[in-house]
């Protein structure tokens, strides 16, 4: 799976994700990439996130949505709201793997419950990076 | 505002034990590469649609990564591609599932949202409405790699020994 999460400058935000699904899946088996706010959810007045792991317990968890209405009704921050999202509700029900997710007003968060996440991250004032590893 | 992006290959167990400096680096110039090509779009001022939209396209073209040119095979040996994308301004989004074909399936889900009045599509119809767009189908070959086709005949034969394996992240996308 792969995804992008972007916030432009006039403050909007976008996700998009595309993937093909597990090695040996049975045919016709749909994971969480296109189902939204699952897999790939995107609302300017909370955040953009695109998802890559466990397909069926990101879609049970519901993980984007999960990570916007976190914010939206608790207040917490971005950072806040997709950690708690990956490390807890996903990470202690089988569901490995992580989350990219940005806010309108660019803040970036990029975490994950398992080994290693290939990402990479840019913003206007410079900071860039591509990682691997935690 | 200033702008931001970021861009997953996706996750899971990516054993240190196996990864080379050569293969490090060639995951990291994918990564780079898509980087890149969704940065320079909001630098020159595009909308966040438009970036997410170009690093998509540029990890569905890079084979190392599972989606469009290097996706994996189901248990039938068939590649089948979902993909998404949603615009924060209005929640408008598009999605396709259980397709194959198109050389960027996330061009045919952003078809769905701005041609359609659906969200999820399936099924040849929209693979025709890709074709009457102009999408670039490629032959079946173009989609093919030596690793995942060797992936999926090391789990089929662990699944005939009746052994399923254990790691959590091979149910990764």
């Amino acid at each position: 799976t792969v995804g992008a999460v972007a916030c432009d400058r006039e403050g909007n935000v976008a996700a998009a994700t595309s993937t093909g699904g597990w090695t040996g899946k049975l045919p016709g088996r749909v994971g969480d990439t296109p189902m939204p706010g699952a897999g790939n959810f995107a609302e300017n007045a909370t955040c953009a996130v695109s998802g890559t792991g466990h397909g069926e317990v990101f879609i049970k968890y519901t993980a984007g949505a999960e990570i916007a209405a976190r914010m939206r009704h608790r207040g917490e921050t971005l950072e806040q709201a997709a950690r708690h999202v990956v490390m807890e509700d996903l990470g202690r029900n089988d569901g490995s793997g992580g989350v990219i997710a940005v806010d309108a007003k660019g803040n970036l968060t990029l975490p994950f419950n398992s080994e290693g996440m290939y990402r990479g991250w840019a913003r206007e004032d410079g900071d860039r990076g591509v990682a691997i590893y935690k | 505002k200033r702008y931001a992006i970021a861009i997953h290959g996706g996750a899971g167990t990516i054993l240190k034990s196996t990864m080379t400096p050569e293969k490090e680096a060639a995951y990291s110039a994918g990564l780079e590469t898509a980087l890149a090509a969704g940065e320079a779009v909001l630098r020159d001022g595009g909308s966040a649609l438009d970036a997410v939209t170009a690093a998509v396209c540029a990890l569905e073209d890079e084979p190392l990564f599972n989606a469009g040119r290097g996706a994996v095979f189901t248990t039938e040996g068939k590649q089948e591609m979902d993909a998404a994308i949603m615009d924060g301004r209005d929640r408008s989004t598009g999605t396709v599932a259980g397709i194959f074909g198109p050389k960027n399936p996330v061009k045919l889900a952003r078809l769905v949202m701005e041609t359609t009045p659906h969200v999820c599509m399936i099924g040849d119809h929209i693979l025709e409405l890709g074709r009457k767009a102009g999408l670039e189908f490629p032959p079946r070959d173009y989609f093919f790699t030596q690793a995942r086709w060797d992936a999926l005949h090391d789990t089929l034969a662990m699944k005939a020994k009746g052994q399923e394996d254990a790691d959590p992240a091979r149910r990764h996308g």
